[in-house]
C-alpha cells in the first residue's frame, strides 16, 4: 500500500502519494494554485499538497491525447528514484482529463533561463548545468533507458539550481535483447547522427544531444538552427561534428568536453560515467552559482507579464482571440513541450552577444517523434527487428514530422504559397548547366533564390503524396490481414 | 527508393542555389569594380 512517506527533518515531504489520497478527487488533495504553461497535449499548473503543503505540478492532459506515450512517460518517471530526474508522485482521471502529479521545478527550464534573461549562460553555469544533467543520464542509462530528447528545454532546475532530467515523452527502455533501438525520435537539430540514420542507437545517442545543448547553452541555439531542418537532417550525418562559433571565446576544457559529446561514431562516444569525469565538469561550483539566473528570469518573467498585463487590458474585449499570443506567458499550439512551459519564441545570438528572437525557428524546434515501434510486441518477441524490409516503399519517416509543422503554420504558410511563384513557372534545371543565369537580371536572381525554399518543399510534398499513394494500398492489406488476424 | 528521391532532390536544389548565389555575387563584385 503507499503511502505518504515524509522525511525526518524540519520540512515535510512528499515522496508518493497514499492511496487514501489518490481516491479523493484531485481539487480535495491539491489547491491549484496558477498556470505555469502550456504544451501541445495539456497544461501545466503549479499546485499545493494540502497535507505537507509541498508544492507540485500537475500535468493535465486531455483522456484524448496520446494516452500509450503519456502512459510512457508516467511509466519511466515512475521507476526513477533520482535527484536529477524529475519526480512522479501519482495521477487522476478527472472528468476528461488526466492529471499527472510530479516535481515541481522552481527554477524553470534552462531555456526559459536563457529566453527570459535575453542572455546565454558562462561557462561556470554551463558546467553545474551539464554535471548534474550527466548525473541523471548516468541514472537513467544505468536503468538501461534512453531519453531521447535531451535539450535545455528538457532540463529543468529546481530553486536551487539543481538541474533535472524532464519530460519523458518520448524515452525509451531497453531491454536486453534490445540492445539498439531504431526509431526516429528527438529533437531534429539535437539527434545524434545515428538515431537520424535509423541504424539503431543506445544511450549514448543522449550524449550527442547533450553536447549539442551544450552549444545551446553557450549560444543561445542548436548548430544548424537557422538552416531549413529537412536540410539539417542531411547534414547532421554527413558534416563534420558542429563545434562552437567562436571557438576563441571558450577554454581549451569546454571546447574538449562538447568534443567529446560530439562523435558521429557512437562506439567512440564517451558514456554519462566517463564525461563526469572530465575536467570541464568534474569540479564545479555548485548549484547555488545558478539561483541569480533563476532570480534574475522570475523578475523577468514578472516584469514581462505585467507589462504585456498592461498593454493588453485596454485592447481586452476587442481581441479577446488574440492575448494567448500576444500575453506572451504561454504558448498555445505551437510549444511542443510539456515541462518547458514554451513561450512563442527562441533566440538566436544577436551581434552584441544579447539575443534576439527569432519566431520562425520555435516551429522548426518540436520534438519529433516517428517511426515508434509497437513497445508491447517488441517486448513480447523480445527482439528488435532493426533490419527487417519495410512493408512499403522507404520514406524517410521525419517528413511526418515537417508536415505536421507545417500544417500547423497553417494560413500564414498558406499565404507565402500565395505570393511565391507556381513550380510550373519555377521549375529547377536539372541538367547542372546555369550559364543561362548570366542572362537574368541580379532583381530576378534574387527573387528565384527567395522562392526556392518553398518551391523545393513543394516538390516534396508532391513526391511524398506520389509515395503515400503507393504506399496505402499495402497499408490497407496490412489492416485488413491484422483484422483477421484478431477474428480468427 | 523514397530516400534516394528526396536525397536527390535535396542536391539539386543545393546545387542551384549555390549557382544562384554564386551569380548573384559575382554581378556585385562586378558592380563595386565599375564603380
Amino acid at each position: 500500500m503507499e503511502t505518504v512517506q515524509l522525511r525526518n527533518h524540519p520540512r515535510r515531504q512528499l515522496k508518493k502519494l497514499s492511496e487514501e489520497n489518490l481516491n479523493r478527487q484531485p481539487e480535495e488533495v491539491f489547491d491549484v494554485l496558477e498556470k505555469l504553461g502550456e504544451g501541445s497535449y495539456g497544461s501545466v499548473f503549479k499546485a499545493s499538497h494540502k497535507e505537507t503543503s509541498q508544492i507540485v505540478a500537475i500535468k493535465q492532459i486531455p483522456v484524448e491525447s496520446d494516452l500509450q506515450e503519456i502512459i510512457k512517460e508516467i511509466s519511466i518517471m515512475q521507476q526513477c528514484d533520482s535527484l536529477h530526474v524529475v519526480k512522479y508522485y501519482g495521477s487522476y482521471f478527472k472528468n476528461s482529463d488526466l492529471w499527472i502529479v510530479m516535481e515541481y521545478c522552481g527554477g524553470g527550464s534552462v531555456s526559459d533561463i536563457i529566453r527570459l534573461r535575453k542572455q546565454t549562460l558562462k561557462e561556470e553555469e554551463i558546467a553545474t548545468i551539464l554535471q548534474s544533467t550527466l548525473k541523471g543520464l548516468e541514472y537513467l542509462h544505468f536503468m538501461r533507458k534512453i531519453h531521447r530528447d535531451i535539450k535545455a528545454g528538457n532540463i529543468l532546475l529546481s530553486s536551487e539550481g539543481v538541474a533535472k532530467l524532464a519530460d519523458f515523452g518520448v524515452a525509451g527502455q531497453l531491454t536486453d535483447t534490445m540492445a539498439k533501438r531504431n526509431t526516429v525520435i528527438g529533437t531534429p537539430f539535437w539527434m545524434a547522427p545515428e538515431v537520424i540514420q535509423e541504424i539503431g542507437y543506445n544511450c549514448v545517442a543522449d550524449l550527442w544531444s547533450l553536447g549539442i545543448t551544450a552549444i545551446e547553452m553557450a549560444e543561445g541555439k542548436p548548430p544548424y538552427a537557422d538552416i531549413h531542418p529537412m536540410r539539417a537532417i542531411f547534414m547532421i550525418p554527413s558534416n563534420p561534428p558542429p563545434t562552437l562559433r567562436k571557438p576563441e571565446l571558450w577554454s581549451k576544457h569546454f571546447i574538449d568536453f562538447i568534443n567529446q559529446c560530439l562523435v558521429k561514431n557512437p562506439e567512440q562516444r564517451a558514456s554519462a560515467t566517463e564525461l563526469l569525469q572530465h575536467p570541464f565538469v568534474k569540479t564545479t561550483k555548485g548549484a547555488s552559482i545558478l539561483k541569480h539566473l533563476i532570480n534574475e528570469a522570475m523578475e523577468a518573467k514578472i516584469k514581462r507579464s505585467e507589462l504585456q498585463q498592461r498593454e493588453v487590458e485596454p485592447e481586452e474585449e476587442e481581441n479577446a482571440d488574440e492575448d494567448d499570443v500576444d500575453a506572451g506567458t504561454m504558448l498555445q499550439p505551437r510549444s511542443t513541450d510539456m515541462n518547458t512551459m514554451q513561450e512563442f519564441s527562441t533566440m538566436s545570438e544577436g551581434a552584441d552577444g544579447t539575443m534576439v528572437e527569432n519566431e520562425h525557428l520555435e516551429a522548426q524546434l518540436g520534438t519529433m517523434l516517428i517511426n515508434e515501434e509497437d513497445e508491447d510486441e517488441d517486448a513480447e518477441s523480445g527482439t528488435m527487428k532493426q533490419s527487417d524490409p519495410p512493408a512499403q516503399p522507404a520514406r524517410p519517416s521525419f517528413l511526418e514530422y515537417f508536415e505536421k509543422n507545417e500544417n500547423q503554420l497553417g494560413a500564414s504558410d498558406n499565404k507565402t504559397s500565395e505570393n511565391s511563384p507556381s513550380s510550373s513557372e519555377f521549375k529547377i534545371p536539372l541538367s547542372g548547366d546555369y550559364s543561362f543565369l548570366k542572362d537574368w537580371s541580379v532583381g530576378e536572381l534574387q527573387m528565384r533564390l527567395t522562392s526556392l525554399e518553398p518551391l523545393m518543399e513543394s516538390e516534396i510534398e508532391e513526391i511524398h503524396l506520389k509515395y503515400q499513394a503507393k504506399r496505402q494500398p499495402i497499408l490497407d492489406a496490412i489492416e485488413s490481414k491484422k483484422r483477421r488476424q484478431q477474428n480468427v | 527508393l523514397f530516400m534516394k528521391e528526396l536525397e536527390r532532390i535535396v542536391k539539386l536544389y543545393e546545387a542551384y542555389r549555390q549557382a544562384l548565389i554564386t551569380e548573384v555575387e559575382t554581378r556585385k563584385q562586378r558592380q563595386q569594380w565599375y564603380a
